[in-house]
């Protein structure tokens, strides 16, 4: 474990607990996609299937526990509660992300490291999180309203794999046969996605001003 | 192994 990786997993855990804050206290979902938060539901499924057999540590345990729970409980809430519901734009967030689960699919069944379940699934998750944000993105270009706490939680999930970048380097230069060229360049596509809006996010913060995306 | 040395991240 290194500080770039404890940042991030930090980060990554802030970015969960302000959007369950947002749902949970003011009983909203307003400018969230849900289907974004479904493509995160499938990449903790997927990437954790090894949750009771491989053992890392406590914290790896807590931490993947923590993710699983508070993604399902995200999606279930943006369905199935009563008030919550009520404000998920169902007419605007209509990215259909089975366009990008396939493809994650195809490519993880032929560029993986070891062709198992496992690793295929690993592998998939891997690709599904790079692109899992772009609903949301494209969400947040369409309904002008960006509030604080979406803008905050954007930033921080984009913030977390910035600072995974960092890790792998650490991990690289100080760890041998430590190269997977398969997370690196996912996990740089995930962070370069969000390049515009970091760009914007940090604009509105400096001159302090509502966060705009341009059209 | 080494396969598995970076499924110890989140």
């Amino acid at each position: 474990m290194n500080i770039f990786r404890l940042s991030g997993d930090m980060t990554h855990l802030m970015s969960v607990i302000v959007l369950l804050l947002k749902i949970h206290t003011i009983k909203s979902c307003a400018g969230i996609s849900l289907k974004t938060q479904e493509l995160y539901a499938l990449v903790f499924a997927t990437r954790y299937l090894d949750i009771f057999t491989d053992f890392v540590s406590v914290y790896n345990t807590i931490m993947k526990l923590i993710f699983l729970a508070t993604s399902f409980s995200i999606v279930w809430y943006m369905r199935h509660h009563k008030i919550v519901r009520r404000s998920y734009d169902k007419e605007q967030d209509t990215f259909r992300h089975l366009f990008l689960i396939l493809p994650c699919l195809i490519l993880a069944l032929v560029v993986n490291e070891k062709f198992t379940f496992k690793e295929v699934m690993w592998t998939f998750s891997l690709y599904v999180e790079a692109v899992a944000i772009l609903p949301q993105l494209v969400l947040l270009q369409r309904t002008k309203n960006i509030d604080n706490l979406t803008g905050q939680y954007v930033f921080l999930l984009g913030a977390y794999r910035a600072l995974y970048i960092l890790n792998w380097i650490y991990r690289y230069l100080t760890e041998k046969h430590f190269v997977h060229w398969i997370t690196w360049i996912s996990g740089l596509v995930q962070t370069l996605l969000y390049a515009d809006f970091f760009y914007y996010y940090i604009n509105s913060w400096k001159n302090n001003v509502r966060l705009q995306l341009p059209a | 192994d080494i396969m598995d040395d970076y499924h110890d991240e989140l």
